[in-house]
């Protein structure tokens, strides 16, 4: 499954 | 966010604070690895190209900002400011950045998410992060006094990384769909690298003696 993932993390 | 990520992100600011501690108020950075800080203003520069484009939160940029520019702070300290330089090992810091940059870019422009530029400068960041700390690591095996300071802002640094682990294994446990396999490889591998060192950190912690790595 692809994810269009936030970047949130440092 | 997390527990977890709230600690792991605050070691980090920790490492770095003492660090700066130890350039202000010493005035050196005996022990301390220009070529590992220099790849970490590589990593932090490569991570954040999406600093102005994506918004997330004001603590998000906030230490985007302050990881960005610490990270070149210290640089400029190591190499520039006229006492602190005075202090550098140059002739015990001998890592080749190449070596550890060049396959970790091969790397990223293979093993990616998606194949762009900014994709592929993020992965890159991940990988070199990774090994980064590597020449900090032979410095100080090659240092007989490690003094307090660069100590702690080793095991901090080290601990960022674990305490970023369990925020990953929260986070997939609590949120759906959050995987996430480029920092969560190239994250354990950074912490695995630590192993060595924490070791022997809390050796000298638990027997209340100075660090020392063996030769």
């Amino acid at each position: 499954v692809k994810h269009d993932f936030v970047k949130d993390e440092l | 966010m997390n527990i977890f990520r709230l600690t792991a992100d605050m070691t980090h600011l920790m490492s770095v604070i003492v660090l700066l501690l130890k350039i202000h108020t010493i005035k050196s950075c005996a022990g301390i690895s220009l070529k590992t800080q220099e790849l970490y203003a590589i990593v932090f520069t490569c991570r954040y190209l999406d600093i102005f484009t994506d918004f997330i939160s004001f603590y998000n940029t906030i230490m985007k900002v302050i990881f960005l520019w610490t990270s070149f702070s210290i640089v400029w300290y190591m190499r520039y400011h006229k006492i602190v330089r005075r202090s550098y090992d140059k002739d015990q810091d001998t890592f080749r950045h190449v070596f550890l940059m060049l396959p970790c870019l091969v790397l990223a422009l293979l093993i990616n998410e998606r194949f762009t530029f900014k994709e592929v400068m993020w992965t890159f960041s991940f990988y070199l992060e990774a090994v980064a700390i590597l020449p900090q690591l032979v410095l100080l095996q090659r240092t007989r006094n490690i003094d307090n300071l660069t100590g702690q802002y080793i095991f901090l640094l080290g601990a960022y990384r674990a305490l970023y682990i369990l925020n990953w294994i929260y986070r997939y446990v609590t949120e759906p769909n959050y995987v996430h396999w480029i920092p969560w490889m190239s994250g354990l591998v950074q912490t695995l690298l630590y192993g060595d060192f924490f070791y022997y950190y809390f050796l000298s912690w638990k027997n209340n003696v100075k660090l020392q790595l063996p030769a």
